[in-house]
Formats: C-alpha cells, structure tokens, sequence
C-alpha cells in the first residue's frame, strides 16, 4: 500500500460520507441523480463479491463494507425517505444505454472466464461511466450545489490518485492490470472537465454554474 | 495468460 493509494481510497470515502451527511442534514436529495448512486451500489456489489471467497486483509474487508453500506444507505435516503425532494424529472439519463454495453464489453474481454472474475470486470467498467447521469443532470439544470461539487471533486481525484498509484506500482512491483487501468483513465477523463470548472469556480468561492 | 489472483486494491 502506497500513500497515493491510501489517500485515494480516503478521498473515496470522503466523496460517499459528504454525499450521505449532505443528504441526511439537508433532509433534502435534490440536484443528486439517484441513476448514478445506483449505478455505484451495483458496482460496489458486482466487485466485492469476493467478500464471500477471500480474505484480503481487515483494511480491505472493512472498507469493503462501509462503500457498500454507504452506497446502499445513499439510494434507500434518495429513494425511500426523502423521496419527495428526489428530483426525478431531470435524472433522465438512460442507464440501459450504460448497462448494456457495459456488460457486454464485461463478457468479451476479461482476465479470465468466470462468473466473479466477469462481475468484477462488468464493475470496473460500470464505475468509469457511473458519474455520467450525475454529470448529464447538472448539464441538464445548469448547476450544481457546492456541496455537490466537493463530492463530485472527491470522486475524480480519488481516481486521479489511483492512476499515480498503478504508475508507482508498475515501477516499484511491476504490477500492473490493464483493465483497471483503462478503465481508471478513461473514468479520470471524465472528470476533467469538471476539475476545470471546480478550480475556476467553486474554489474561488462561487457557485457552479454552467453558461446558458 | 494471467491467472485469477486476489484484488488487494477497492
């Protein structure tokens, strides 16, 4: 475990606690797509199966269980308890359009033909995309929460920090895995635009909003 | 052809 790797997974866990307590003190989900949170228990889910097979270390399984908790928490508060703030008409991305190619591209390239190892990668592919309808409705509504903006900030460099992480990896351990790797990037890209308007707004202590 | 291992990463 390198610190690039340490720091990512706490700013990991940093993004889902700032997205639950936001919800929970604000009685209030509105401007947070649901789709999206979704999307993440479903990826928190389809990896850590592995829960039921391996025993990695105690960091590992309790991290595990606190992102699926969490995850599952976040989409119960969305969609059970503060229901009526969910704001449904502008979390219009279609997650089949994710899903299915997705999971296609899941069963056709894999490290290795098993049901696990195709949840994990059909996971590992999810999470790359899984910001996209959160992402879609703040494009939709023109704004966001700053609130909001520190989670989605949280989020993004949590990948940022995992792709230093494989290159320290690669050096020092010679590890590397392609999938992840792939995906990690492809998944940073997506944020950068976000980065951008992060470090030119809401850190300058304005609200984020998008040109009409 | 890598085999299966243990993923230590989240």
């Amino acid at each position: 475990m390198n610190i690039f790797r340490l720091f990512g997974d706490l700013s990991h866990l940093a993004a889902i606690i700032i997205l639950l307590l936001k919800i929970w003190k604000s009685r209030s989900c509105a401007g947070i797509s649901g789709k999206s949170q979704i999307l993440f228990a479903i990826v928190f889910t389809t990896r850590y199966l592995d829960l039921l097979t391996s025993f990695i270390s105690l960091y590992n399984t309790s991290m595990k269980m606190i992102y699926i908790g969490c995850s599952y928490a976040t989409v119960y508060l969305i969609y059970a308890k503060f229901r009526a703030t969910y704001d449904g008409n502008h979390d219009s991305f279609r997650v089949e359009f994710l899903i299915v190619p997705v999971g296609g591209l899941a069963v056709l390239i894999n490290h290795d033909f098993s049901l696990l190892e195709i949840l994990w990668t059909f996971s590992i592919y999810l999470e790359s995309v899984a910001i996209l309808p959160q992402l879609f409705m703040i494009s939709k509504t023109g704004e966001a929460e700053t609130i909001t903006t520190h989670y989605l900030f949280c989020q993004g460099l949590y990948r940022a920090l995992y792709l230093i992480n494989w290159i320290w990896r690669f050096y020092f351990e010679g590890f590397f895995d392609m999938i992840a790797i792939v995906a990690g990037v492809v998944q940073t890209i997506l944020y950068c635009d976000f980065f951008y308007l992060y470090v030119t707004k809401v850190l300058k202590g304005k609200k984020l909003s998008l040109p009409a | 052809e890598e085999e299966a291992k243990p993923k230590d990463e989240l």
